[in-house]
């Protein structure tokens, strides 16, 4: 069985990925 | 017959914050065995198993190719259930119980979200479709 998702947000994505987006 | 799970890279390092997650390096490879729309995936690496952020992760075979929806322009009326206040600039603050319209949903479980004339980025874990029983 798969447990709960953590009941936080996930974190943004780290800079030098944003980056990589864009 | 057979399930077969979706390969994805990972980006960036990220270090689990909680039980239920795991950690992973740039370059490991996992797959994925279950995506929800609040942006945390849960995937397999070797004998582990654990919640990723979707942000940290690119598809194997197709890393360019986007699997993102497109934006709503008119906007989808959402609930937000819980009070939220940014920490980027870019990030809206919203009390809970109030209505706000979904632009755009984004994979990573930030959505473009828009309340009155401004838009920021919201968690889609603290939204409510607009109408859904709780």
């Amino acid at each position: 069985t798969i447990k709960r998702p953590p009941q936080n947000p996930p974190p943004r994505p780290p800079p030098e990925v944003r980056r990589k987006q864009v | 017959g057979p399930i077969i799970l979706q390969s994805y890279r990972v980006i960036a390092d990220y270090e689990k914050n909680s039980k239920s997650e795991l950690s992973v390096k740039d370059g490991d490879v996992v797959d994925v065995v279950e995506k929800t729309e609040n942006g945390w995936w849960f995937c397999q690496m070797k004998n582990k198993r654990g919640w990723v952020p979707a942000a940290y992760l690119e598809p194997l075979d197709s890393p360019d190719e986007s699997e993102e929806q497109d934006p709503n322009y008119e906007g989808e009326l959402h609930i937000t259930t819980k009070d939220f206040t940014g920490e980027m600039e870019d990030e809206l603050d919203v009390k809970e119980g109030e209505t706000v319209e979904v632009i755009h949903k984004l994979l990573d479980g930030w959505w473009v979200v828009r309340r009155g004339s401004v838009t920021g980025y919201f968690p889609a874990m603290y939204l409510q479709k607009s109408g859904d029983a709780v």
